[in-house]
């Protein structure tokens, strides 16, 4: 289970668009 | 609230990856920290990018500089830094 702060949450959030824009760019 | 999408593989893929990231350094916060930091960067300069507010003359961080600065601080973590190229656009 995780334990995310709103820090961690807002690395996630970066992160997982980040991966978002890659996937729409292959 | 997350804001999720319709996207839970990327979200998933992230959360993994943020927490590998903290066990893996929970002695060294800073570490942490610093990965917060080039994430924050990066994520400013693409929006300023986007709406055309970087200032004239301004070098925007490129992804490659983004992953550069992360393989600095991963230093001898092959394996997150690997996974970081995952996320990274143009890595």
């Amino acid at each position: 289970n995780y334990d995310l702060t709103p820090e961690d949450s807002t690395a996630v959030f970066m992160l997982s668009s980040m991966a978002r824009q890659k996937r729409d760019l292959l | 609230a997350m804001p999720l999408g319709s996207q839970p593989v990327e979200f998933n893929h992230a959360i993994n990856y943020v927490n590998k990231i903290k066990n893996r350094f929970q002695g060294q916060p800073d570490v942490y920290k610093a990965f917060l930091e080039i994430l924050h960067t990066y994520q400013k300069e693409q929006r300023n990018l986007k709406e055309g507010l970087s200032s004239p003359g301004s070098q925007p961080l490129t992804e490659q500089e983004v992953y550069q600065q992360v393989a600095k601080l991963f230093e001898n973590q092959e394996d997150l830094l690997d996974e970081f190229g995952q996320f990274l656009p143009d890595a």
